[in-house]
């Protein structure tokens, strides 16, 4: 996560999921902003605080195979600039998505839970707990 | 960097590790995300039988006992690798001198069996050997020794050097070895990886620290961490961040008892074999001396392929070699053998002679090959009476800074230092890393290719290893190769002006 | 060629290339209808 011009493919990528699902013609706006919001952060969820372990051999003799990517991220070092940017990303996408949504009860709640989802998980205190 | 006693280089050190644009960074990340979901998709496929599964898995019996095969770990493997996996392990008919001949295969399942269809494509260009001085021969007029000693020895000793492994090959090799190097002592190992893994935890234990640089070879990991001393990483060939691990050690001692390290020990490469940089040693010998740390300098890929006598980076930088602690170095890329050694005061030697794990329980270099080395040392140092072996490392020299600076011309994204015999070549995205490789082939040159994991994800490349025994007309069709398919992939990263 | 090197769809069999193909060009499909309907 601290490669060059990952963030940005980050955002980009973003950008591309919401492009996609813009083009379907029978969503409204705030339909779509709501599911770009859900989809982002229900891969994020997926990516960084399910899947456990590392898609190919690392030669530290299994020690990476218990821990998400979340954990294994800066060797666990907390507060990092990755790890901030990657708290503040669906943040941001949440204000977004309750402004376009013109903070409708439905949509605010659905956002909001979607939100904690994946912020509850990045909690210092919550690092290795299962 | 001028210090009070001059310079600490006594040539300019030049080595580059130029970025792509950022464009190509984002590209490449969406490449591997289009290839990972779709790796997604092929596993959801084979877990619901929509798609039989070719990749190693436990039979339903052993379901319920300790997984085998972790199947995540092997995501890349059965998803990105294999759609490529032609490119590497390719079945090598010949030995690896500058031209080899391959076996053709073919595949009918995308990579995932294999099949010989009887021919052969000789005559390959090999610019993915560690042939550095072209010593990976086989004509019988300088290979009498070595026969002599198959006669004399047979071709294994089945013992360790304890006991009867021990022979005067093995002394005459050492002590060769010593004067080459020109220090007091010097032992030979069976296995080159088994060098670093087996001895450093002979020299350090808990209680010690090991400053390791972070792009160190995994016998240097798997040693340190067999060790038990304390590891700490620093920033790859980066003195300020050596000189900061330094520091804190030296301020700090070990963590909680606050008890100063009883030994600290600097681990580097000489040339490092993915990057292509040379180790800044003589910034590292004067922080070693500030800091009263030990140096450990691992010659794999240096010795014989650097400095004017292929002596390494110790005579490459004109340094004395007793500023180095622990010299050690391996013989299966210049010499065209195996094994390593380790070489240093005798009182270093004497003691991993009787302490180290290799010399106590691993079986000891065979002879022939250890008269291998002999007869490649002897080149080099003159004493079988010709200039060969100078003339081969002034060649390498002379092959390296042509092809380095002809790619460089060209417009590519090379790595690391002008004077080191490994040529990255940046390719970047994973698909062109693989397109690459096959187009060679398709021209008669082998390359190895490499990519994440093995490097950073953004930073898939080739990897040339120049040999002194490659013609100046085998460099120039490698080149001109390279040269076409860079227009026709895409491949001029770099935004120098082009010399 | 450039197209599949870049997208890493050189590394996928012609059928997953088809299945990527085709859902680019849905996307854009609908994204032109959709651009269309608003203007």
């Amino acid at each position: 996560m601290n490669s060059r011009g990952i963030w940005l493919a980050y955002v980009l990528g973003i950008g591309l999921l919401h492009i996609v699902l813009l083009s379907i013609p029978f969503f409204s706006v705030p339909v779509v902003w709501s599911l770009t919001n859900i989809i982002h952060n229900m891969g994020m969820y997926i990516f960084l605080h399910t899947v456990k372990g590392t898609p190919f051999e690392t030669p530290d003799q299994g020690k990476a195979r218990l821990l998400t990517h979340w954990e294994q991220m800066d060797y666990g070092v907390q507060f990092t600039a990755s790890r901030k940017f990657l708290t503040i990303t669906p943040i941001v996408l949440y204000f977004l998505t309750s402004f376009y949504t013109k903070y409708d009860r439905m949509h605010f709640i659905i956002n909001t839970v979607s939100l904690l989802s994946v912020l509850i998980p990045k909690l210092p205190q919550l690092h290795g707990v299962r | 960097h001028s210090q009070a006693n001059g310079v600490p280089y006594k040539k300019p050190f030049f080595e580059s590790f130029e970025q792509a644009p950022l464009y190509i960074a984002v590209l490449t990340y969406m490449g591997y995300g289009i290839v990972t979901l779709f790796g997604y998709l092929r596993d959801f496929m084979r877990t619901w039988g929509l798609e039989k599964c070719r990749a190693a898995v436990e039979r339903l019996e052993q379901t319920d006992f300790v997984p085998l095969y972790q199947d995540f770990e092997n995501f890349y493997t059965r998803n990105l690798y294999r759609r490529v996996s032609d490119n590497w392990n390719r079945p090598i008919c010949s030995l690896p001198g500058p031209e080899f001949d391959l076996m053709e295969r073919v595949t009918d399942d995308y990579n995932w069996t294999f099949r010989y269809t009887g021919k052969v494509i000789k005559n390959v260009i090999n610019m993915g050997s560690y042939n550095y001085l072209g010593f990976a021969e086989n004509d019988e007029k300088n290979l009498s020794t070595v026969a002599d000693a198959i006669e004399r020895h047979g071709l294994g000793l089945c013992s360790s050097r304890h006991e009867i492994g021990n022979t005067e090959v093995h002394e005459e090799l050492e002590n060769l070895i010593a004067r080459f190097l020109g220090v007091e002592s010097a032992m030979a190992f069976g296995m080159g990886f088994a060098t670093n893994s087996m001895n450093i935890p002979a020299l350090v234990s808990k209680g010690c620290l090991i400053l390791s640089d972070e792009l160190n070879h995994t016998s240097i990991i798997l040693g340190a961490r067999l060790s038990g001393a304390t590891i700490r990483v620093f920033k790859h060939n980066n003195m300020k961040s050596l000189e900061k691990l330094l520091r804190d050690a030296i301020v700090h001692g070990q963590p909680r008892t606050r008890k100063p390290w009883k030994k600290i020990l600097i681990i580097v490469e000489g040339i490092y074999s993915m990057e292509g940089s040379v180790v800044r040693l003589p910034e590292i010998v004067a922080l070693k001396k500030k800091y009263k740390a030990y140096l450990y300098l691992d010659e794999a890929h240096s010795i014989g392929a650097i400095g004017p006598g292929g002596r390494g980076v110790v005579e490459y930088f004109d340094l004395n070699p007793a500023d180095v602690d622990v010299l050690m170095g391996t013989f299966t890329k210049t010499f065209g053998a195996a094994g390593g050694y380790i070489a240093g005061k005798k009182e270093l030697v004497d003691y991993l002679r009787v302490n180290s794990h290799s010399a106590v329980y691993a079986t000891s270099m065979s002879s022939p090959v250890a008269q291998q080395i002999i007869r490649v040392l002897k080149c080099l140092m003159g004493l079988d009476g010709t200039t060969i072996g100078r003339q081969r490392v002034h060649r390498l020299a002379a092959n390296t800074r042509y092809f380095r600076e002809r790619l460089h011309q060209m417009g590519f994204i090379i790595y690391g230092h002008e004077d080191s015999p490994v040529v990255p070549l940046l390719l970047f995205m994973p698909a062109k890393t693989g397109a690459f490789a096959r187009e060679m082939l398709n021209r008669d040159i082998g390359v190895v290719v490499v990519g994440f994991p093995a490097t950073p994800i953004a930073e898939s490349r080739a990897r040339f290893c120049i040999s002194a025994a490659h013609t100046q007309e085998m460099l120039d069709k490698v080149l001109s190769a390279i040269d076409e398919l860079g227009d026709f992939l895409h491949i001029r990263f770099s935004r120098h002006s082009r010399s | 060629y450039q197209y599949l090197l870049v997208t890493a769809l050189y590394m996928l069999e012609p059928w997953e290339r088809t299945v990527f193909n085709s859902f680019l060009v849905s996307v854009v499909g609908m994204a032109v209808y959709t651009g269309y309907v608003f203007m």
